[in-house]
């Protein structure tokens, strides 16, 4: 805080001839300084050209006293002049000549720095919308539907900018549905992950300015532009809404121009994503696909599970188990297998016996297998007419569904030759 | 065998010949890799003999198409209660022999049927005991090269016991006759195992199929009037034939 006192030599007992002063104080930045004299009784003279003081702001006089004067003429007629510019200096010098003809008490004054008003007190500050005073400095916002420019001083139209990227949203122009000010150009885009479409839907009010021309209205001056990649760009006007606009697309631009003339509404939209589809995957002979749905979009699963008896198979190698996904590109990132009937192998082989196969292809599900011993010697383990099965689990399994090894056991005390005697 | 005829080819198919030291024995064939045999045959000096001196032959009736490939005992295994050191004790007179390969059967060489424990020995049923033992012709007792059988009944063990108490006082050092034991032959005599024999087969059949019922153990001389052929009883070893086999 600058403040304080500024007297003149030997203050309040009078200055002496040949008397002198030099004073100066600045303001710091935002800040003016101010003198305010309380007290004024020096040798009145033409020009006061015997004793003066004088006050400089930033080395300029702006003030010349002597005499004697009231505190309310000083008051109401000095000290309001005694001011610094913003952040500027004031100085002050007092001198007394060689005589006077009575003795004088001198000045006194009082100094102090203040906040400068930016806002009210100075004509430059160039907000263009709203001024905020603050002390040592001011600032500027705008109103809503504008932004502050890189000067910090400017407003200018908001138009949304940036990009859009939630899976769905609400877009305006500026200002909607109040006309924005002229020379509007803003641009808009749309840019939602790989895997979603953006389907347009204008809601409310569409005006944009179009010029009736004799093929029809024409986007001349003011205009909205849809640019969908690959695609030739739209103008849109006039005051018919064009409703849903579906895009196929991820990604899309607005550019919405108006000139200095003329006037549009504007319009507003509602933006919303689907998923890409895939292509139906198909029939798998010997399987099935789940789950089953009328279509499929991007990050649908399916999963593959073939009949009983059948093995997920996919570039000629066996696979536990099968599952795709569809892509943003509208691609199933891996196509779909194929489903190979088991084999249980070659049946084991018997000691003793053999092996028939009964029916089916060799070895492959539902084939059958009889095991046989080499009779009369040997026997089957569990009967003779033991058929084994090749299974859903790879295994020849029994009618009973019991694994067994089949065994031969040897037949005991039958020889093919009996004893005979028919002699009595 | 005493009083007997030559085995037709493949009619006995479990019989063994075992050759243990130069001496003649019989077995039979109860798995595809095991003999049944009498303990005393694989017995020398009170001590079980060597398996390397144990020969087996099995397949064919005659002893020198027989003898051409001998299969290799690889362990023998004796009932542990028999003890005979003066061959006066034929108690327990069991033993396996266990082979070192298996066999596959054919008509030639298949097992003879296990008895049950308890398994009914009924007085009069006719067995079949053969071997390749001594057998009686008109110049003697001679060892045969064609294997022999005789069909001989069980007898009660009342009989055999009166026959057996009758030959102790006449002769010395008669083994006695235990529940381990039967007898089989015919009073007149003329019809029994012999030397040789031992070891061998004394099949009853029942249904159709020839069982073991016994194993030719001892007997007073050999087809005498009077005395019965005494036989190892195979359905009190059931147990112990189980047991050894699946152990080893």
């Amino acid at each position: 805080l600058l403040l304080g006192w500024v007297d003149s030599p030997g203050y309040p007992a009078g200055y002496l001839p040949h008397a002198s002063l030099n004073w100066s104080r600045c303001a710091p930045k935002g800040h003016t300084l101010s003198i305010r004299l309380m007290h004024l009784d020096l040798e009145e003279s033409k020009d006061c050209e015997n004793d003066a003081v004088k006050i400089f702001s930033n080395g300029n006089l702006i003030s010349v006293l002597c005499g004697g004067r009231e505190f309310e003429d000083l008051e109401s007629n000095v000290n309001p002049s005694l001011l610094s510019s913003p952040g500027g200096c004031l100085s002050l010098t007092f001198h007394s000549d060689y005589s006077n003809t009575k003795r004088h008490t001198g000045f006194r004054g009082f100094y102090t720095d203040q906040d400068f008003d930016e806002c009210n007190d100075d004509p430059d500050n160039a907000c263009t919308h709203f001024c905020h005073n603050h002390i040592g400095g001011y600032r500027c916002s705008c109103r809503h539907g504008y932004y502050l420019d890189g000067d910090n001083h400017t407003c200018t139209v908001s138009c949304g900018g940036g990009i859009f990227d939630e899976l769905e949203g609400h877009l305006f122009s500026p200002g909607y549905p109040t006309p924005p000010p002229h020379a509007v150009s803003c641009q808009y885009i749309i840019s939602v992950e790989p895997g979603f479409t953006v389907a347009l839907n204008f809601t409310d009010i569409f005006h944009i300015e179009s010029v009736q021309t004799e093929q029809g209205p024409n986007c001349l001056h003011h205009w909205l532009q849809v640019t969908i990649p690959d695609r030739e760009p739209m103008k849109l006007c006039g005051e018919k809404s064009p409703d849903l606009i579906v895009t196929d697309s991820n990604t899309i631009r607005l550019d919405y121009h108006t000139d200095d003339e003329g006037l549009s509404k504007g319009w507003s939209l509602d933006y919303s994503t689907h998923r890409v589809k895939c292509p139906f995957p198909g029939n798998l002979a010997n399987g099935r696909v789940t789950p089953i749905l009328t279509e499929y979009f991007y990050r649908d699963y399916i999963f593959v599970r073939c009949d009983q008896g059948y093995k997920l198979m996919m570039d000629g190698e066996e696979v536990e188990g099968f599952s795709t996904m569809c892509q943003s590109n509208a691609q199933w990132h891996l196509p779909l297998p194929e489903c190979h009937i088991l084999d249980c192998g070659e049946p084991e082989s018997l000691l003793n016996g053999g092996v028939t196969f009964l029916s089916g292809l060799q070895n492959q599900y539902l084939s059958v297998i009889q095991y046989h011993c080499n009779e009369p010697f040997y026997s089957l383990l569990g009967g003779a007419n033991v058929v084994y099965t090749c299974e859903a689990d790879r295994r020849w399994r029994s009618n009973s569904s019991i694994v067994v090894r089949p065994t031969c056991i040897p037949v005991c005390g039958q020889p093919t030759t009996l004893l005979s005697s028919y002699q009595r | 065998i005493i009083g007997g005829s030559d085995a037709p080819e493949n009619s006995i198919p479990w019989q063994v010949l075992l050759s243990l030291n130069g001496h003649r024995g019989g077995g039979m064939v109860i798995g595809d890799r095991w003999i049944m045999t009498a303990a005393h045959n694989v017995m020398a000096n009170g001590n079980p003999v060597s398996s390397e001196n144990v020969r087996i032959f099995m397949g064919l009736n005659d002893v020198n198409t027989l003898l051409v490939s001998p299969v290799i005992a690889a362990s023998i295994h004796i009932h542990p209660q028999y003890n005979n050191p003066n061959y006066v004790d034929f108690n327990h007179d069991i033993a396996l022999i266990k082979m070192q390969d298996p066999v596959t059967f054919n008509s030639s060489i298949m097992p003879i049927c296990l008895p049950a424990e308890g398994t009914a020995y009924i007085p009069g049923t006719m067995g079949l005991v053969t071997g390749f033992g001594v057998t009686a012709t008109t110049r003697g007792r001679i060892l045969t090269n064609k294997m022999k059988y005789v069909h001989v009944p069980v007898v009660t063990q009342e009989t055999c016991s009166n026959s057996i108490t009758l030959l102790k006082k006449t002769g010395t050092n008669v083994p006695s006759l235990t529940n381990n034991m039967f007898c089989a032959g015919v009073p007149e005599g003329g019809k029994d195992s012999c030397q040789g024999d031992s070891g061998g087969p004394y099949a009853l059949r029942n249904d159709g199929r020839f069982w073991a019922a016994g194993i030719v153990s001892w007997g007073v001389e050999c087809g005498k009037q009077g005395a019965y052929g005494v036989y190892t009883k195979v359905d009190q070893y059931r147990d112990w034939i189980d047991k050894t086999m699946q152990e080893n």
